[in-house]
């Protein structure tokens, strides 16, 4: 049990350097609060977006937070992937230039799983696959409408 | 493995029967506020028993059946069935011919016996007290069931491939021994 | 007391409705639990967006619950105006549309308070009088830019 | 009345003193993720003694001073200064010349009797133990005198015209009575 802890434990943490290094172009890993009782301890994500000294995940701010989530999440994903992702709104605190390196990530990581994504965002509307279109007439129903990506207007 | 389509039948703001096919790999749901992108993802975690009403922004089962067809029936009755396309590889075993995995000619012959569907029905009498029942392809089964048979796709009740909408960062503010568990559950 | 707490309620509730309409489109008003004994009741905020049958603010989505919020704090503010107004990404719910609507009502109310709004979303950056630039080099501290508004190219 | 200007030394991510010129009407602060947005905005909350350490991200209110300075010296020391112009009207006397509202030629020469400078500065010793202390145009007050002089301008510590990242829909979740207090303070 703890040789299976261990090797999962590793390969995550490997993933999550690699992936939050491409996200925050900065450098994270994971850390047991007690690494010899691995049962018995907490698990830390440690995080220096842009090479910035350390400190405490509650101090980051809104985008730095959700970039090492979202690290986390991938890095989980590679190590055992589920058939699909559901995200709802994960860009909302991101800056344009992030929404880009995301919704790249997430296309990468698609070709091991299906992602749904909803998102207002440009950048992640425009590098999806395909989209689906959501609209609700006044006083009518949800009706939804399939669209072949091609580069459309859309809400910024 | 993928989710193939998702039938939602008077959930939330959708009225009468609306059927949305998925694609495997990257699609975006877009579309103005308050239209109804977040209910889908609702509807896909009130089908698979994944998610308590409050997940779901209801107060009570009941507030998920909708509006309008509370007014008219006696008994009304919401449902949703998701379906899995087994058949489909992860990724797909030959990326030269990445036109097929779109979902061209071989997709559209894919062996009905390599599908689930999962669906999901909720019955609400008029005195406000309801019954729901999960069903695999066709047969009645307990959530458990439903569960066990989920656990062999990968797919976790406490899984981290739904986030929900303002729960990005909660990951970050969860407690150390939690996110610990998330590695044991994978090990 | 009664007489003030009456007088104040009625010019916000008045200003809820007016500004809840211009920013959703809908109807809106307040409501009290107990009309006979105010200083014991709730205060609830009824609001049907887009003109939709009554539905519980807990089962609005994201983009309407913010557009509620922030109609009930404008119709404060119009009946007694702060100096100032601090907001901090108070759009992040909302689509490209919903953006823009609420980038000139504060452009209207910022005729009688200041406001201070940071954003990542263009229709607000360039909807404001002035923009100030923050920046944040590898390993340095935080460097404040301040741009006289023009058509600048902006983060989607 | 508005906000003339922000001073920060030593504050969070600013190191050294920086100081944000502030225009009447209507701002916008821009600018990449984690490059020191909402840190302007703590350092007006911390200035005017309105937000709690919690609401600034910080554990404990040392953990406010720039970490660069922690390394340093024996004490280290932040502070943050918010100067108010009173004499600007809100809105503007003569609307129809638009141009002198921007701060051309008169706001230049504006009186300085008519400002208001706001400072508060913690200095932390090597052991973690701090101090805090409010000044008021220079002369120093209590955290109680600053909220009775700053109640005079309509700045309330629980006011509702500070909204913090990520807080835009708490009011929709807060209790209804909560709410109504709210009403009761403006009345
Ligand atoms: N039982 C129901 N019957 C009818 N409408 C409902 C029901 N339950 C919820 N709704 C409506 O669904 C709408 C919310 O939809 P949803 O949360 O999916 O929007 P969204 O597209 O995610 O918007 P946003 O971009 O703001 O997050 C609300 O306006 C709500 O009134
Ligand atoms: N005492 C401190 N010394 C140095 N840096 C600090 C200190 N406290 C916080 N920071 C840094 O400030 C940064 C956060 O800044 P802030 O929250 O203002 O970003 P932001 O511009 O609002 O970003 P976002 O758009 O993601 O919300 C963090 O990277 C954090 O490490
Ligand atoms: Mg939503
Ligand atoms: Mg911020």
């Amino acid at each position: 049990r703890l040789q299976a802890f261990k090797e999962a434990f590793d390969a995550v943490n490997e993933n999550f350097s690699t992936i939050f290094a491409e996200l925050s172009q900065g450098d994270g890993y994971l850390q047991l609060s007690d690494e010899e009782d691995p049962f018995n301890s907490g698990l830390n994500l440690v995080a220096h977006p842009k090479g910035k000294p350390v400190q405490r995940l509650a101090s980051m701010s809104g985008g730095e937070k959700s970039l090492t989530a979202l690290s986390f999440i991938f890095a989980l994903q590679r190590y055992r992937p589920s058939p699909f992702y559901a995200f709802d709104e994960v860009d909302m605190f991101l800056d344009g230039a992030n929404v880009e390196r995301l919704s790249k990530m997430i296309a990468h990581q698609a070709l091991q799983a299906q992602f749904i994504v909803v998102s207002l965002r440009r950048p992640m509307i425009e590098s999806a696959k395909r989209t689906i279109g959501v609209t609700q007439a006044r006083g009518a129903y949800t009706q939804v409408l399939g669209l072949k990506l091609q580069h459309q207007e859309s809400s910024s | 493995v993928h989710i193939k389509e998702i039938e939602l039948s008077n959930f939330k703001s959708f009225g009468g029967t609306t059927r949305i096919p998925l694609m495997p790999e990257f699609t975006v749901v877009s579309g103005p506020n308050g239209s109804g992108k977040s209910n889908i993802l609702d509807a896909l975690l009130f089908c698979l028993g994944i998610a308590s009403s409050k997940g779901m922004r209801a107060e009570r089962l009941p507030d998920l059946v909708n509006h309008n067809q509370t007014n008219r029936k006696s008994t009304v009755e919401t449902s949703v069935t998701v379906t899995f396309d087994l058949g489909s590889e992860f990724p797909p075993s030959h990326p030269n011919n990445d036109n097929n995995g779109n979902g061209s000619q071989p997709e559209e012959e894919s062996d009905p016996s390599l599908e689930w569907r999962v669906t999901r029905r909720l019955r609400v009498t008029k005195t406000g007290s309801y019954t729901s029942n999960y069903y695999l392809n066709g047969e009645a089964v307990t959530l458990t069931e439903l569960h066990e048979k989920l656990n062999e796709l990968r797919i976790y009740p406490e899984g981290y491939n739904v986030v929900l909408q303002g729960d990005v960062t909660s990951i970050i503010s969860m407690n150390p021994r939690e996110r610990r568990e998330i590695i044991d559950e994978l090990a």
